[in-house]
C-alpha cells in the first residue's frame, strides 16, 4: 500500500516539474521552479544532480521515482 | 569521507526538495 502511495506521489511531483510533458526533466525544467519553491537555484542544481544518477543530463520517471522512494520510506519508516 | 558527505548533503537537499513539494501540494486548493 504503501508503495502505491509513493508511486502516485512520485507521478504528481513528476508532472509538476515535468509542466510541458516532455516524459523526462531537463536542467531548465528544474531551474523554473525556483519560481515556485523556496529554494534557491543552486539547490535545485544539487537536487538535479543527485537525482540524474547516469548524469546525462535529463531526468527519467524512473530516476525521479528512486529518489523520491528513498525520501518518502525514510520519512514514514522512522 | 567526501563521498560520505556527498551523499548526507544530497539527502537532505532532496528531503528539503521534496518536502517542498509536499507543502506547495497541500498549500493549494
Amino acid at each position: 500500500p504503501g508503495q502505491l502511495a509513493m508511486l502516485r506521489k512520485a507521478q504528481e511531483f513528476f508532472q509538476t516539474c515535468d509542466a510541458e510533458g516532455k516524459g523526462f526533466i531537463a536542467r531548465r525544467d528544474m531551474q523554473r521552479l525556483h519560481q515556485e519553491l523556496p529554494l534557491s537555484l543552486e539547490d535545485l542544481e544539487d537536487v538535479f544532480d543527485a537525482l540524474d544518477t547516469d548524469g546525462n543530463g535529463f531526468l527519467t520517471p524512473e530516476e525521479f521515482t528512486t529518489g523520491f522512494s528513498h525520501f518518502f520510506f525514510s520519512q514514514n519508516n522512522p | 569521507d567526501p563521498n560520505m558527505k556527498a551523499g548526507a548533503t544530497s539527502e537532505g537537499v532532496l528531503a528539503n526538495f521534496f518536502n517542498s513539494l509536499l507543502s506547495k501540494k497541500t498549500g493549494s486548493p
